[in-house]
């Protein structure tokens, strides 16, 4: 992978191919065959793998989910989630907080999430957003899969635009890319946290967008998210705002964390990684590393404490 | 390839709400084929946006009218793209 024969001499500091990153994966499953495996979940439309790396060190667990690129062109989404298995990889066994987490719960990790988007965005067009599937009438390709979701489907906060950068489908779960992330999530049936990965603006999102209505659990989600900021604010002062989509953002329908929770998952969060390098989407590759140990940081307040409180 | 030749991303500052909505108004304009890279949002929160070339001179003048307050955060931005392809090149290389 780029050169790379072993996930150790792999270069994290810098972007990747999509060739690259799936041969990372292979390499990662090889090198730990004891911890990680590799589960296809579903296809692309243009039949690329939506590969999960599955961290497991037993059978029947709850499971921990986190994926990232969603949106193809927040490569340093793909680029953390690359860090981050490695990071889960070498930590299992000599970080207790993880070793403990992975002695009882597995983790999900769906790094290229939007293949065909990525591999777009490599080869024409590097701001490319959406799914690549046509859409029937349109000239304009692709759905935003993060309005796809059968959540507020339809309702204020996306586009029925096919030229629209938030494009909604033709109706939820079109895209093969979400419907099979529904279809796992449904399948495996308990799934304790859900974490999606965005960029750029620093923030930590957690339910409800397509609704001004308070998640239940508000409040515990609420000063969850203070404490996983904190922690990742530790690291390199990098500073993020927190609080429901609607309140935050704005109102957003079909998102990919309204649904989850809907389903019952309750600590459903989604992050807008860093941009200390004011370039956007454009992040540069040096600011790859600091991103993703800033956000582990994170991550892990929110799997401690989805391991440590069951429900 | 699609390119970006003299695509700039601006950096738009509302001081108030009705700053705010008549930048909003500006994501209904669909003649500017802009790209909200990051969207309206609140008066604390800049917008980015990425402005094609034939749009420019347009969308500037709306601001200066309006009197909004706005920086060019990517000059040109396929020469960034540009790096970031040589970069990943000797990288691979």
């Amino acid at each position: 992978a780029g050169g790379a024969r072993s996930t150790d001499s792999f270069d994290y500091a810098n972007y990747h191919t999509i060739s690259e990153i799936y041969n990372f994966q292979d390499m990662l499953v090889r090198e730990n065959p004891n911890l990680v495996s590799k589960i296809v979940i579903g296809q692309s439309y243009e039949g690329r793998p939506l590969s999960v790396l599955k961290f497991s060190t037993g059978a029947n667990r709850p499971g921990l989910w986190i994926d990232t690129g969603i949106h193809s062109r927040e490569w340093v989404t793909q680029a953390s989630g690359t860090w981050f298995a490695k990071k889960i990889a070498t930590a299992y066994g000599s970080d207790p907080a993880l070793t403990a987490i992975l002695n009882n719960m597995d983790i999900f990790l769906l790094i290229m999430t939007n293949p065909d988007g990525f591999a777009y965005t490599q080869t024409n067009n590097r701001m490319w957003r959406k799914t690549r599937k046509p859409n029937p009438g349109s000239s304009c390709v692709g759905v935003d899969p993060n309005r796809n979701w059968d959540a507020g489907f339809g309702e204020p906060g996306a586009s029925n635009n096919p030229c629209s950068e938030t494009y909604r489908g033709p109706r939820a779960n079109s895209e093969s890319e979400v419907k099979s992330i529904v279809d796992f999530v449904r399948s495996h049936g308990n799934l304790k946290s859900f974490i999606s990965i965005h960029s750029y603006s620093q923030m930590l999102l957690y339910p409800y967008g397509y609704t001004s209505t308070p998640a239940k659990d508000q409040a515990e989600l609420h000063s969850l998210a203070k404490k996983a900021i904190t922690a990742l604010a530790s690291l390199y002062g990098t500073r993020y705002r927190y609080g429901s989509i609607i309140n935050t953002i704005y109102q957003a329908s079909g998102g990919t964390i309204d649904w989850t929770y809907n389903q019952g998952i309750k600590y459903s969060y989604t992050f807008e990684l860093r941009d200390t390098g004011d370039y956007g989407f454009l992040l540069p590759a040096n600011q790859i590393i600091p991103t993703a140990e800033e956000t582990w940081l994170a991550l892990m307040v929110i799997m401690k404490h989805a391991y440590k409180n069951a429900y | 390839k699609e390119t970006f030749e003299g695509h700039q991303v601006l950096r738009i500052t509302a001081k108030d709400e009705a700053q705010l909505a008549l930048i909003k108004d500006l994501e209904d304009m669909i003649h500017f084929e802009l790209d909200f890279w990051r969207g309206v949002t609140d008066v604390a929160s800049p917008v980015d946006v990425r402005v094609p070339f034939h749009s420019l001179q347009s969308v500037k003048v709306y601001l200066e009218t309006k009197a909004i307050e706005y920086a060019t955060m990517i000059e040109d931005l396929q020469a960034l793209l540009e790096k970031e392809q040589e970069e990943m090149d000797a990288v691979a290389r």
